[in-house]
């Protein structure tokens, strides 16, 4: 279903996304 | 008890959530924050996964005959489609000033919005699926209520014949979606639910078979095999009606039981 598959796909890419702003936080924690 | 119901939107949105639930707690530890890095590019990679996410959600739309997946999904989009926005705005702040509080808020508020967005969305579609199902369960109560009707041998076959690939069906769809869902205790009510239309089975058609025998011979016995075939059609009737109460059950319904 294309519509999972779309789904995934932004799931993954904001899931990188906060990780990549995650990580800049984390080091001053 | 998990958060989500089904085990595809779980695996979906589990890894994302867990990612924005970090970052709400580290911004919130942190509320100064650190110096951002450019993220402009994993902003845009998000963006083009929203922009086809909109394209196939439309289309999703355009192609449904379902009324209320035509209803339901847009708010959804839209929600997805104004958190990227935020996200865009956000990684523009930041490329000016990596320490901006309001940019660091925008990506709060964009990732949370397009986790609930994409949340929305996929509900939306999933109740859409299970409504397909139910449609099926139907079907099955719509062959049980001509039970009444069938009263020769003839009929019989015809009704069998007629019967068994709706309930096949039902059967597929019911235990495909019971592998599916994250709620244990909802996962038994359907296995059991279906079980007994399987073994009730039989036994329909075997009441169906005693009543027009007995019909067509006559005798005093014919009140017996009508009340015999009236309950066990009453019998099967009330699972399919639990399995379609338990089709349309959430984790969220469950919390709201408790």
């Amino acid at each position: 279903e294309q519509l999972l598959e779309a789904a995934k796909s932004i799931a993954a890419a904001t899931a990188a996304l906060v990780k990549a702003a995650s990580v800049a936080q984390r080091e001053l924690v | 008890m998990p958060v989500f119901h089904t085990k595809t939107i779980e695996s979906i949105l589990e890894p994302v959530a867990q990612q924005v639930s970090k970052l709400v707690i580290l911004h919130e530890e942190a509320e100064d924050g650190n110096a951002m890095p450019d993220l402009t590019r994993p902003v845009q990679v998000v963006k083009m996964a929203v922009d086809n996410l909109i394209k196939v959600g439309y289309e999703t739309i355009n192609n449904s005959e379902d009324e209320i997946l035509k209803q339901d999904m847009p708010p959804s989009l839209t929600r997805v489609e104004e958190s990227c926005m935020l996200l865009v705005a956000a990684a523009e702040m930041l490329k000016d000033d990596p320490l901006s509080p309001a940019a660091r808020k925008k990506l709060i508020e964009g990732s949370r919005g397009i986790l609930q967005g994409t949340s929305g969305l996929l509900l939306a579609f999933d109740e859409s699926e299970v409504r397909k199902i139910i449609g099926i369960c139907k079907n099955v109560l719509e062959y049980l209520d001509i039970t009444e009707v069938v009263e020769s041998l003839e009929d019989l076959v015809t009704f069998v014949k007629n019967l068994s690939p709706v309930l096949t069906k039902m059967a597929k769809e019911v235990d495909s979606r019971e592998k599916e869902l994250t709620h244990q205790v909802h996962r038994e009510w359907l296995q059991r639910s279906l079980n007994q239309v399987k073994q009730l089975t039989p036994a329909l058609i075997s009441s169906i078979k005693i009543f027009v025998t007995t019909k067509n011979q006559g005798g005093a016995p014919l009140a017996d095999a009508l009340s015999s075939r009236n309950y066990v059609t009453s019998k099967m009737a009330e699972e399919v009606h639990e399995i379609i109460r338990v089709l349309q059950l959430t984790t969220y319904d469950e919390e709201e039981w408790d």
